[in-house]
């Protein structure tokens, strides 16, 4: 554990209160992208299979578990509670298209051809793209409430801040996992964007508005 | 070696 791995899961973590404070607060699902949410149960489902069989690491379990959980609960609050809030009619990003081309990466890149190997690939791929239907719903909304920017900001760096941990893992301790670097990375240029309005507009106390 | 490494990370 080092400091980068460390916040990055605070912000992960924090990303996920922040949503479910939005959702309360508001009583709204207004802006959120369900397809986007959907993707993310799928990409923990895949990635944390190894709950199944071990070795279960307290403080992986216990995060495993909550990111399962919580990804379920905000589906769960979108479908029912929350549901005539929910966009439909705008949040019609075609997810076919990024589970197919995931599941093509995870065949190519794995570390063994074995069914977990390539479920796990398959959800570091998925988990890279899996924001676009969000980003797709705010470029065609054009703006977003300020409180769901800090949700997307801190999912966001939540894999950028794993970037420094793997350089530092790299160079510490030797270890490196291609397929994670590659994939955070490639998600981390998808956020670019959306970082950028963020620092520049949200920052500074302005709306979130997308240039017309 | 080909020992399985642990995946250690979220």
């Amino acid at each position: 554990m080092n400091i980068f791995r460390l916040l990055g899961d605070l912000s992960h973590l924090a990303s996920i209160f922040i949503l479910l404070h939005k959702i309360r607060t508001t009583k709204s699902c207004a802006g959120i992208s369900f397809r986007s949410q959907a993707l993310y149960v799928l990409v923990y489902l895949t990635r944390y299979l190894d709950l199944l069989w071990g070795p279960w690491l307290l403080y992986n379990t216990v995060m495993k578990l909550f990111f399962i959980g919580s990804s379920v609960y905000v589906l769960y609050l979108m479908k029912f509670d929350y549901k005539p809030s929910h966009d439909m009619g705008l949040d019609n990003f075609k997810v076919e298209y990024l589970i197919g081309g995931s599941f093509v990466m995870a065949l190519l890149f794995n570390l063994a051809f074995t069914f977990d190997e390539v479920m796990w690939s398959f959800s570091l791929w998925l988990e890279s793209v899996a924001i676009l239907p969000q980003l797709f719903l705010l470029q065609r909304t054009g703006e977003a409430e300020t409180i769901t920017t800090h949700y997307i900001f801190a999912l966001g760096a939540y894999r950028a801040l794993y970037i420094p941990n793997w350089l530092y893992r790299w160079v510490m301790e030797g270890r490196v996992e291609f397929i994670a670097v590659f994939a955070g990375i490639i998600q981390t240029i998808v956020y670019a964007d959306f970082f950028y309005v963020y620092f520049t507009k949200v920052i500074q106390g302005q709306k979130f508005e997308l240039p017309a | 070696n080909g020992e399985k490494k642990i995946k250690d990370e979220l």
